[in-house]
């Protein structure tokens, strides 16, 4: 009996076959009804594989109706499950990272040389014999795209009630707050000082939430990387335009503790080793906004400073700032008209933007470089826990 | 001379609008 059994595993060519009837209950059960939890210490992406060996197996008897059938099914299944969980950031991970995973495996073992680089001669064996499936790949890639926006959507959602409080009112600096601008009541975006007040530490608790489940959902690093440039660009539209428009915290106290926060998310993004990722770079229009809070405005050689330091800031944005300008106490001086007119024909020859605000919608295109898997087919084993028993081992 | 693999044969995908419509259509159809 023994030798039986170490005679399939060692015949195993990593293809599952199913008959036509399964095909539904195989969606349902890898798809529709999975939760990410079940799969929890098996290898990341695993319905992806499974997926790929049954294509793979319908190519190999040279079905195509069935292929067609498996991918059409299983497109769909993956936005069914995504319409029902649209505000699920683990769900919706889990599929964009199992949809990257089946177009990378489409790719791997298209048989086209160019995605075969890195593949071992038993991954070389498991390539499709029959069908080109360049067309479907294009349809994964455009879901792909859709589930990213997804997850950038309820990523936004869950931080944006956060940042104004974190970024621009809460005051972690200690002794700050005896140099605030005398005069405003305190104001919140958000009822102030409820429930809805934050701190930074709430936002960078909730970045190593979403860091968390992308890597343990095995989500590609490069995509990761993108997540972050874009949610960093988005913290930096809302704070920048909440700043552009209220005289209460445009401060030099404001501009010390938010340069303290982009110090603290700089720093996080370190920690990650996600600094390569962009997300520094969309956060200078707001570094340069908290240095300008700081700079002595009042000299020619200021303003000569304030044009040079302040190249990702449209004029615009600088006079706007310098106008709501609010001095600390008596000692500090309002900054003079004439002081900005000087700023304003230095910049005269500046080809700037026409809009104050940034367009905190604003989408970075997103790319999905391919990234082949190291794994083999023939050792990928199907947990119990899945109710595939109707797959058989080919 | 290992003999040359055999062209593959391209499938037809929809897009995935066409694919959405179908669906859509799908339901619509079932009571």
């Amino acid at each position: 009996r023994q030798v039986t059994v170490q005679r399939k595993e060692k015949d195993f060519q990593g293809m599952l076959e199913y008959h036509k009837e399964d095909e539904a209950l195989l969606i349902r059960n890898l798809v529709t009804e999975l939760k990410p939890q079940t799969l929890a210490g098996t290898v990341p992406c695993l319905p992806a594989y499974i997926l790929y060996m049954c294509i793979r197996h319908a190519d190999y008897v040279n079905d195509d109706l069935k292929v067609h059938s498996l991918l059409t099914s299983t497109i769909n299944g993956i936005k069914k499950v995504l319409k029902k969980h649209n505000d699920d950031f683990e769900m919706t991970t889990f599929w964009l990272s199992n949809t990257c995973r089946l177009l990378h495996c489409l790719k791997q073992y298209s048989g086209d040389e160019g995605f075969m680089t890195r593949n071992t001669a038993k991954q070389n064996e498991h390539c499709l014999k029959n069908f080109d499936l360049t067309e479907y790949r294009q349809v994964l890639s455009d879901l792909s795209i859709q589930i990213y926006q997804q997850l950038i959507k309820i990523a936004e959602g869950v931080l944006q009630p956060m940042i104004v409080s974190a970024m621009l009112e809460n005051e972690s600096i200690q002794g700050l707050c005896g140099v605030k601008p005398t005069g405003y009541r305190k104001r919140s975006s958000s009822m102030a000082d409820g429930e809805n007040s934050y701190c930074l530490e709430a936002i960078i608790r909730q970045m190593n939430c979403f860091h968390t489940v992308m890597c343990d959902q095995g989500l590609d690093p490069e995509i990761t990387l993108q997540v972050f440039k874009q949610l960093f660009y988005m913290i930096t539209a809302v704070t920048l335009n909440n700043l552009l428009l209220r005289k209460d915290v445009c401060s030099w106290s404001t501009g010390m503790q938010l340069r303290y926060n982009i110090s603290q998310l700089e720093e996080w993004l370190r920690g990650k080793n996600l600094h390569q990722s962009g997300a520094v770079q969309t956060m200078e229009p707001l570094i340069q906004a908290a240095q300008l809070l700081q700079l002595k405005k009042k000299t020619p050689e200021d303003a000569e400073a304030i044009c040079s330091l302040c190249t990702s800031l449209s004029t615009q944005q600088i006079v706007k700032i310098l106008n709501l300008y609010t001095p600390l106490n008596e000692f500090e001086e309002r900054v003079t008209v004439s002081f900005i007119r000087k700023i304003q024909a230095q910049l005269q020859e500046r080809n700037d933007p026409q809009q104050l605000l940034l367009d905190y919608k604003h989408m970075f295109p997103v790319l999905f470089p391919f990234n082949p898997s190291s794994l083999t087919m023939d050792s990928i084993h199907i947990p119990a826990c899945l109710n595939l028993e109707f797959l058989n081992e080919v | 001379v290992a003999p040359r693999p055999r062209p593959r044969v391209l499938l037809k995908a929809p897009t995935l609008a066409e694919m959405e419509e179908m669906t859509t259509s799908e339901e619509e159809e079932s009571p």
